[in-house]
């Protein structure tokens, strides 16, 4: 009697297999199978442990693990799908997958609302609005007198609450979306065209010595 | 563009932590 040796390909914890994933997304299964090996380097940088903890994520954004940003941390709330903390490779996959070119404008426009819909309330307010106005000009060099947010943010309103309940819902983002096109610029990579060719970063983590 | 002329979600846009093109960026 022979005796079959299977080769055991060893994954991540929380690993999704490529064909399911290739099914449910824009991406194709090679796509799929590329963007493990990006998800890996990334999984790996500080905690090793298979999963993509905000720090690592903040790092590939920034070169930096302690920077906060308050854009990048909704994000990477929204691609912990399950909110356990950490991101998963299909959680990573099907996230990706809404900022793919082929995805529709539909959905990259709800997953934008998603990520300025701050209380998960389903709408958006203008105390929010506000908030991430102000959470803008913190990380930019840009400053603006109090009165000029005030002005900014009570002129997108006026454009965008066209029911004037002081709230912006989904149908009203999406038609304020659709009007402004340059909204949704970077809900597109086009890197993720040819993920299958790419080579990606060799991300580098700068220990630096703290007294 | 004036400042008190722009769209605030188009002034939003334009953090750096919505920029996800790093992540393939070397």
């Amino acid at each position: 009697m022979g005796c079959a040796f299977v080769k055991q390909v060893k994954h991540a914890p929380g690993y999704e297999e490529s064909t399911l994933l290739a099914y449910e997304t824009a991406f194709t299964i090679k796509e799929v199978e590329s963007l493990y090996e990006l998800f890996e380097k990334i999984s790996h940088l500080i905690f090793n442990d298979g999963f993509i903890h905000r720090e690592e994520f903040q790092f590939v954004l920034f070169k930096d693990s302690n920077k906060r940003n308050f854009f990048a941390d909704r994000i990477f709330d929204l691609f912990d799908i399950k909110g356990n903390g950490v991101i998963e490779f299909g959680e990573f996959v099907r996230s990706l997958s809404i900022f793919h070119p082929y995805t529709s404008q539909d959905e990259k426009i709800t997953f934008a609302f998603r990520i300025y819909d701050l209380k998960n309330a389903g709408f958006i307010e203008r105390e929010e609005l506000k908030e991430m106005v102000l959470a803008l000009l913190n990380e930019s060099d840009l400053f603006l007198t109090d009165d000029v947010v005030e002005t900014i943010v009570d002129q997108t309103f006026k454009q965008a609450d066209l029911n004037c309940d002081e709230k912006i819902d989904p149908m009203e983002w999406k038609e304020f979306a659709k009007k402004n096109p340059s909204l949704l610029k970077n809900m597109t990579l086009p890197y993720l065209m040819d993920i299958t060719m790419a080579e990606f970063p060799n991300f580098v983590m700068n220990f630096e010595v703290v007294d | 563009e004036r400042p008190s002329q722009m769209n605030a979600f188009e002034l939003i846009s334009t953090s750096q932590g919505l920029n996800l093109g790093s992540l393939f960026e070397k």
